[in-house]
């Protein structure tokens, strides 16, 4: 039979709620629904197929395809080529407050370090209380050097005083803490896009809470346009967050996630695997 | 934005030559609309819009006048049963009273911490602070930092045992005659069992007059389902919701005190130690509809 618009108004309604509930955003959603309703509508399926089984495969591959549409990055291979070159590549990471860049800055030491790459650390946060002493203790608890100065100094100088100090003592990688801030600040993100154009990244990574609802596209599409990031990396997974808005910020920044926190250890960052997410979701 | 949300969709809805069914469930949907987009949990949206919907629908008789002042009512009056009115904290200044934040990580507790202790030292308390974080790296400096900028002291201990800080805590601070004592935590969700364990222990130890659920305004569909876990495990008495001077909107808050049952009484909206505000819901309902 040929799929009415009528057949359809239920699954859809339903996948509509499934996605809202498993956190995707709901201009996502929206997205989302009207991409396969557009597809379902004057479709012919045989008597014996099943419309349900048919609209599940239709957005497996909706959210495949935006998965798919940014630049995949190895972040791996492009420190390799700068380290063969003996030049220091530096990571900036940017975010909200209390999203968890500075725990996923301890994280990713860890992953370099287990590769063999040296790392020295940029406590580029001097403004919150307590953040380098923070930053610190993970540099002490992983044996990293740290490159820090009191609260009040300049970011920027921080981001590129280590920057300096890596290249003359040859280190492989420079991870830049910054503090947490509301995009809609505009004097704060004036002052990250300076600290981002004085310490030139060669990465540049967005922080996002995972848990996060709507909000979140708002904050990585305010920090794309004004600061500009390379990559997403989201954190909290393992509160039982359903995933959602990881299509949420891919969708509405077209930047790929290269991994999330699962967990407060240093060990606790994997991988983001699309096609894991995307059956978590569909289960 | 959503200020454009409710306004437009109740013009929408006066501006129809006839009020029929039909304009009642647009007007229904694009209220959840505005709720989904402001984080309200879907099922609480949905349940909200069918009770306005079946209101409107027996009253449509109504002129356009009223029936906006009626839409308007009806959905603030929903919106009050599940957040609550305002309701002020005012604990008696002749005896101690104990204050337990708790949360998820990197909600605002420890921030939030501060600026109570600001609030009530202005009220006349004498405030003590307590930091039962025994996890986070520089937890004690930062609380440390704050407690400084808000001349209040600072309790804390070098040892692996978050319930006996807390209980010594305010032993010293009964002590040294303070009458309210805030508890700071380490962050925690729902589905990290020892800490949950860790937390309902610290409430039976420390028996808090007020145990409060401090929530990341910018929360999504998680919070119905994590607000759930902490009320199972501690009485929650009240909320705070943290980071609105973003975009966020807050519906999640709202789907906190539904699971919760208990009200929010705190806004902050900003990281400074004065970004403290009690809780209006004329302003929050404002916020999340327009
Ligand atoms: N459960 C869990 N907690 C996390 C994860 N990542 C970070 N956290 C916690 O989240 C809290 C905030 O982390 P921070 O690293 O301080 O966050 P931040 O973005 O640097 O915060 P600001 O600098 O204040 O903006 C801490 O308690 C972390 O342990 C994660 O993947 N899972
Ligand atoms: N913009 C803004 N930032 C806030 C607000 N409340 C807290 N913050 C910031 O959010 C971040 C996290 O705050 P914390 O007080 O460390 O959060 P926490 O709940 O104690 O975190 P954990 O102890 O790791 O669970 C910090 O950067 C704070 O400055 C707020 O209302 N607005
Ligand atoms: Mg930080
Ligand atoms: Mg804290």
């Amino acid at each position: 039979k040929t799929l009415t618009e009528q057949d359809i108004s239920e699954p859809i309604q339903q996948l509509e709620v499934n996605l809202l509930e498993s956190e995707v955003a709901y201009e996502a959603v929206q997205y989302i629904i009207s991409s396969i309703s557009s597809k379902l509508v004057g479709q012919k399926i045989s008597r014996t197929e099943d419309k349900n089984k048919f609209i599940l495969n239709l957005l497996r591959e909706t959210l495949l395809n935006i998965f798919s549409h940014p630049t995949q990055l190895d972040i791996f291979q492009e420190i390799q080529k700068k380290v063969e070159n003996k030049i220091p590549y530096s990571i900036m990471f940017l975010g909200i407050n209390g999203t968890g860049k500075t725990t996923t800055i301890a994280k990713m030491s860890r992953l370099l370090a287990k590769k063999g790459y040296s790392v020295i650390l940029a406590a580029s946060d001097t403004y919150r209380a307590g953040a380098i002493e923070q930053l610190e203790t993970h540099s002490q608890n992983l044996g990293l050097k740290i490159l820090k100065q009191k609260y009040g100094s300049d970011p920027a100088a921080v981001a590129r005083d280590a920057k300096n100090y890596a290249t003359l003592h040859n280190y492989h990688v420079v991870l830049i803490d910054t503090a947490g801030r509301i995009q809609t600040s505009k004097n704060l993100m004036e002052e990250l896009a300076k600290i981002k154009r004085v310490s030139a990244p060669d990465l540049t990574i967005f922080v996002g809470d995972s848990l996060a609802g709507n909000d979140l596209v708002l904050q990585a599409r305010e920090f794309l346009k004004t600061v500009g990031f390379d990559a997403i990396i989201l954190t909290k997974m393992d509160a039982d967050a359903k995933g959602g808005a990881s299509i949420s910020v891919v969708y509405a920044t077209g930047k790929p996630i290269i991994y999330i926190g699962t967990g407060q250890g240093y060990d606790d960052i994997q991988n983001f695997d699309a096609e894991w997410l995307i059956n978590k979701l569909l289960s | 934005r959503v200020k454009e949300g409710l306004q437009a969709a109740i013009r929408k809805l006066i501006e129809k030559d006839v009020v029929d069914e039909a304009a009642i469930k647009e007007f229904v949907r694009d209220i959840q609309r505005e709720l989904l987009q402001a984080d309200v949990n879907v099922k609480i949206v949905f349940d909200l819009s069918k009770s306005i919907e079946s209101k409107l629908l027996t009253e449509r008789t109504k002129s356009g006048v009223s029936l906006k002042e009626r839409a308007i009512t009806l959905l603030y009056d929903e919106m009050v049963k599940i957040m609550g009115n305002e309701a002020k904290i005012e604990p008696p200044q002749d005896k101690l009273y104990v204050i337990l934040l708790v949360g998820i990580q990197g909600s605002g507790k420890t921030t939030f911490a501060a600026k109570l202790a600001k609030y009530f030292t202005k009220k006349g308390y004498k405030v003590g602070l307590i930091c039962a974080d025994i996890y986070r790296p520089g937890a004690y400096e930062q609380l440390k930092t704050l407690g400084d900028s808000v001349s209040t002291e600072v309790f804390w201990e070098k040892i692996n045992d978050a319930v006996k800080i807390a209980n010594d805590g305010k032993g010293y601070f009964v002590s040294k005659g303070k009458n309210l004592i805030i508890v700071d935590t380490a962050g925690r969700h729902k589905e990290e069992r020892s800490l949950l364990d860790e937390m309902r222990r610290m409430e039976e130890s420390i028996s808090p007059d007020l145990t409060l659920l401090v929530i990341d305004g910018t929360i999504g569909q998680q919070a119905y389902n994590q607000a759930l876990a902490f009320a199972k495990t501690t009485k929650v008495g009240g909320l705070v919701v943290t980071k609105l001077d973003g975009t966020a909107k807050g519906g999640g808050a709202l789907t906190a005190a539904a699971a919760t049952g208990s009200k929010i009484l705190f806004v902050s909206n900003g990281e400074r130690v004065d970004d403290i505000e009690e809780f209006s819901p004329t302003r929050f309902a404002g916020r999340i509809l327009g």
